[in-house]
């Protein structure tokens, strides 16, 4: 009785009692599906040799294969109407987030809101937004190619040759423009994202974007600046959305779940143009 | 065709890795924002002169040589409607709302308006009062310190059925009625 949901006719969120996502029902399947916003320390290197730079501009380096967390119990308020459902979250004085279902969509949409990225300890921080499906993807995933194919990652694994990753957070990352996508032969779990992000998969069921990072050290690839833009004498701050997809994975319904999120990415990426203008007319003279 | 070519050499700086990945000194990248706006602004300019022509051969007054168009509307942009925050819906008594849609097909848009108090009735263009819900701006958002805004509120509703490469419009209006805040789920707090 503890627990709360928000959805609609398509799509069901259950979050915990601590107040992270902790379930997510649609499609007639129904899996454990958490979401929490973590972060990398960003690495110091000694710029003088090639492979031991910092973390800057051009590479996505940590200082190890390891995330802290911001928070154990953000602070949620939801709100509830005939239009839409939205849980408000505050995961600390820098991560916000607010996740919706509006009736009639078959996703639900997480905006949200990190920065300025504190920087007074002194580190470097790269901030990602992780899910964890119990979904059994076996290392396997999937991203996007500007918005058209779906290029099929297995992790720690490249095609054209034997690989031995020396920096497995890193060396998994791939470019996402719009999508990212995992399953099993039972549930599919896609993410869309409003911009390029990085991201990957570091475990079975598991999906992560970079949204902000702010870094103290040049990488020395030609910048010459740190990552570490200070707008209004504070750090920036970034805002967005991500759209979790999430159902069967067979290719028998219709639509399939592809369909859906090919066109939930069409109707998110080509969105309609909007324009206000303010008017002295009366209604009727408007018409 | 200036404000279209300005806009097409500004797309084509915007390909490079330095652009879409902020590999670029600081200074670079306040150029790019500053040349992406001034493109918008001039095709802003464009949108707003084409809409007058379609809004015109909708209406239903002759058009006379030399005669003032009848009807002409601002078309403007808010550009920082990402952040909540559009001097025309938090300023104005009534307005208009124009959606074009770039698909090929049609589709339903949810429209979310900052506003500063709960009191609006949006209308169709066939006098229907379409349904409405409002909800706080989130407080993180709200407490930025440099937006610059008087919405505490998001105005809701579902713009049905926008037709493929054409557009719907929307009357907005403050109305004397009293309407409820939003409030959270008090089961959830």
């Amino acid at each position: 009785s503890s627990l709360i949901d928000i959805g609609n006719e398509f799509i069901r969120l259950t979050f915990d009692t601590n107040g992270f996502l902790a379930n997510v029902e649609s499609d007639g399947v129904s899996r454990i599906v958490s979401q929490e916003f973590l972060y990398y320390e960003a690495a110091i290197g000694d710029n003088r040799e090639f492979a031991n730079r910092s973390s800057g501009a051009y590479i996505f380096r940590p200082k190890a294969d390891r995330v802290r967390t911001v928070t154990v119990a953000p602070e949620i308020t939801v709100y509830r109407g005939d239009l839409v459902e939205e849980v408000h979250q505050k995961f600390n004085d820098w991560i916000s987030q607010v996740i919706r279902v509006y009736k009639g969509q078959r996703y639900a949409e997480f905006e949200w809101l990190v920065g300025p990225i504190p920087i007074e300890d002194g580190v470097g921080k790269e901030i990602i937004t992780r899910f964890n499906a119990d979904i059994k993807s076996e290392g396997i995933f999937y991203t996007d190619s500007n918005g058209r194919e779906m290029i099929k990652r297995l992790k720690d694994h490249r095609d054209t040759w034997r690989v031995k990753l020396l920096e497995h957070t890193a060396g998994n990352y791939y470019p996402v423009t719009t999508k990212i996508a995992l399953e099993d032969e039972h549930a599919r779990l896609a993410i869309l994202t409003d911009r390029a992000q990085g991201g990957s998969s570091l475990a079975d069921g598991s999906l992560e974007l970079m949204v902000h990072r702010r870094l103290l050290h040049d990488d020395a690839f030609g910048v010459d600046e740190s990552l570490n833009e200070t707008a209004y004498g504070q750090g920036l701050v970034a805002r967005g959305k991500h759209y979790l997809i999430f159902g069967s994975s067979q290719l028998d319904q219709s639509p399939t779940l592809q369909a859906v999120e090919r066109f939930t990415q069409l109707e998110k990426t080509v969105a309609p143009w909007t324009f206000l203008s303010p008017t002295n007319y009366s209604y009727t003279q408007w018409r | 065709l200036p404000h279209l070519g300005f806009m097409r050499e500004t797309m084509g700086v915007m390909q490079h890795h330095d652009a879409v990945t902020g590999t670029e000194k600081q200074k670079v990248a306040y150029d790019y924002a500053r040349h992406l706006s001034v493109a918008m602004r001039a095709c802003s300019a464009n949108a707003r002169s084409v809409l007058n022509v379609l809004v015109e051969g909708d209406s239903p007054r002759p058009k006379r040589y030399g005669a003032p168009r009848p009807f002409k509307f601002e078309f403007k942009t808010c550009s920082l409607l990402n952040i909540s925050s559009c001097d025309v819906s938090e300023q104005s008594e009534r307005f208009v709302l124009t959606l074009y849609n770039p698909l090929g097909h049609t589709t339903d848009e949810y429209v979310r308006l900052p506003v500063p108090d709960v009191n609006y009735v949006v209308k169709d263009y066939k006098d229907v009062v379409l349904d409405i819900q409002y909800v706080p701006v989130a407080e993180p958002v709200q407490n930025l310190t440099f937006r610059e805004s008087q919405a505490k509120y998001e105005l809701i509703f579902l713009a049905s059925e926008l037709p493929a490469f054409g557009y719907k419009s929307y009357y907005i209006t403050k109305s004397n009625g009293h309407h409820m805040k939003p409030v959270p789920d008090p089961e959830n707090m």
